[in-house]
């Protein structure tokens, strides 16, 4: 589904560069759950939005579903990803100015939903995040784990193929992580593609394969044996 | 130090009202290492918020080294703020048009700090948290848990008596974490005070004593035996 073969993603600063990525060989398979470690500052959130077609690699190539995306234009990789892959963003990137409702339909909309349909949708994901009481606040009225939990859902509306979350339960307590992490496991029995980067061992446990990013390079894949 | 007494922070929504905090009674010493901890949504952030002087109790007293709070104008709580209190927000707040050092700088700027002075305390607490190779970055080109750090040795700048972190390692690997916990602990044994928010078990086990909110209540408070 998913191959990454010999990525890079670069920064210049003045005279020097940021190597973010710094030559990264991957293959993904439909139906996998990954985990992916690292340092701060290794390269996670920037392998991640790589494969969210959020950004493009400045060496190297990425394939998904054969197709080498440098070959794609913005309007393309846009399509895409509105059909095919959902984001939680290690920010959230709410809209502060609209409710959790509407910030939930938005995608819906774009994807040419109608707006019963849409909202019906909205109000059962905001119910499997455990925020049906929260429907009617907006960003800036929410706690911090409230916040994470729109934009876990709103990663989920479009019901996408690929979900990639950037460290999605970090802001949440223990008890409301473990209803993610099962939400999570419901959607990879679904036969979905998770890709989670993740500090927490709790989180990482539960994938069938664990990638260890060090310095912008796979240092190492682990195999969790008991799936 | 600190004395919240029957403290609420109620928040009014159309015709229903968000109890944030519902009766808090809290006194925290001088020099104590508190951990907040609670389900997403059940008042922490909020407890912090007004522990720190950014917001004001719609209900009961704060105290704070015996001064009701309420009897303080918003200069003065400002001052306060600028002086004593060291604060980790739960996103931050960094300034996006400021390089690393610049956002560490600013604090010290407005308590009237000679600029050689000023950099050279940014440089040292930027290197305490492993980042004086990102000096001139600007926070969009840093990784989240760079961003953390940020915001953690910004808190720090001013040398502030008491220290108000909320969740502020939720974004960095085991062994990053540990140096900042590390850090904390060194700030604790010189004398300030230490309260954190947070999820993780790792953290509030180094703390002296253990806060649990529940629906915006103290539930109950454990004391680490082993202090
Ligand atoms: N401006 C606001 N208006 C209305 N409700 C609010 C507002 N700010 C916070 N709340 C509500 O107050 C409650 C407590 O929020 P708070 O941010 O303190 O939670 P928290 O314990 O820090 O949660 P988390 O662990 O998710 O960060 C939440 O249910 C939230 O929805
Ligand atoms: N726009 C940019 N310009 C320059 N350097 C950048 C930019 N964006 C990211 N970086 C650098 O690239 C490296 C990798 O960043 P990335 O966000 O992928 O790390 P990460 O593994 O997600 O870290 P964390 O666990 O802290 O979130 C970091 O050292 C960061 O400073
Ligand atoms: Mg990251
Ligand atoms: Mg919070």
């Amino acid at each position: 589904l998913v191959k990454l073969d010999g990525v890079e993603r670069h920064y210049q600063m003045g005279t020097s560069t940021v190597r973010a990525l710094d030559g990264v060989d991957l293959e993904i398979r439909r139906g996998d759950h990954w985990a992916i470690m690292g340092r701060s500052g290794s390269g996670k959130s920037t392998m991640l939005n790589l494969l969210g077609c959020l950004d493009r690699p400045t060496g190297g190539e990425y394939y998904l579903g054969g197709t080498p995306v440098s070959t794609l234009d913005d309007d393309a990789l846009s399509e895409i990803r509105g059909e095919r892959i959902g984001f939680v963003f290690q920010s959230f990137n709410l809209i502060p100015q609209l409710t959790v409702l509407e910030n939930l339909e938005v995608p819906l909309f774009y994807q040419g939903g109608a707006p019963a349909v849409a909202r019906k949708r909205a109000e059962e994901l905001a119910a499997r995040v455990g925020l049906d009481d929260r429907l009617d606040h907006r960003p800036p009225e929410l706690s911090g784990g409230q916040q994470q939990r729109v934009a876990i859902a709103r990663s989920l509306i479009n019901d996408p193929l690929i979900v990639l979350a950037d460290e999605a339960t970090g802001n949440l307590d223990s008890n409301t992580e473990m209803e993610i992490l099962e939400l999570l496991d419901d959607l990879a029995k679904e036969g979905k593609t998770i890709i989670l980067v993740t500090h927490a061992e709790e989180v990482a446990e539960r994938a069938r394969k664990i990638l260890i990013l060090v310095d912008g390079k796979v240092d190492r894949i682990i195999e969790n044996s008991d799936h």
